[in-house]
């Protein structure tokens, strides 16, 4: 889902 | 990471020590906007919550604190240190009318209604809005320093290539962030105008004026 997609960019 | 992120994240560097170069040499706050800095120190406090709980890599730790430190860097130069150049009556626009709205829609749009994931949100939302101050004050005062162009060109650019980023890993991986995606593009959207004057006026060596 999108909830970790991203918590590994800035 | 992508390419593009890369491109993006030392896009964001350069934007962030140009503006603290500009500061510094210049010894003067002129034709920046404060509120806009003190809503980025927003941004990364209430993004980066996970910097001592999560650890991705040295990269993503690194840029963390660089990018927190450089903006209360960045705040305490313009009304601190150099506090007598900062033009306070051309940095008027209300910043209560973009914070409490992010909050607002952080409280309604979350990946879960836990403090981290709301203040996460909270960030990325306030992000797309946090330049509306500096670009308000650049139509007030009517024009912008070249360096002061190129700081907003550069950190434009860095979500603008973050879309890419999102493009890329969507193809790639399959999945992508609706909150980050949406907000980034709201983001990029807004320095439209800028975008426009910058390359039709500032690429051709022209001082960017916003045309009365």
């Amino acid at each position: 889902s999108g909830a970790t997609a991203s918590k590994d960019e800035l | 990471m992508t390419l593009f992120r890369l491109a993006g994240d030392l896009s964001h560097v350069l934007a962030i020590l140009l503006l603290l170069y500009k500061i510094w040499t210049t010894k003067s706050a002129a034709g920046i906007s404060g509120k806009t800095q003190l809503m980025f120190c927003m941004v990364y406090v209430t993004r980066y919550l996970d910097l001592f709980t999560s650890f991705i890599s040295v990269y993503n730790s690194t840029m963390k604190v660089l990018f927190i430190s450089a903006s209360v860097a960045t705040v305490y130069l313009i009304y601190f240190k150099f506090k007598a150049t900062y033009d306070g009556n051309h940095d008027t626009f209300r910043m209560e009318f973009v914070i409490v709205p992010a909050l607002i829609l952080a409280l309604i749009w979350n990946y879960a209604f836990t403090f981290f994931e709301i203040s996460w949100a909270f960030s990325i939302f306030l992000e797309a809005v946090a330049i509306l101050p500096q670009l308000f004050m650049v139509t007030k005062t009517g024009e912008a320093e070249n360096i002061t162009s190129h700081y907003l060109f550069a950190l434009g650019s860095y979500r603008a290539l973050y879309i890419l980023n999102w493009i890329d890993r969507y193809y790639f991986e399959g999945h992508w962030d609706p909150i980050a995606v949406t907000a980034g593009i709201v983001q990029t959207v807004l320095y439209g105008d800028f975008f426009y004057l910058y390359f039709t006026r500032v690429i051709k060596g022209r001082k960017l004026q916003v045309l009365p």
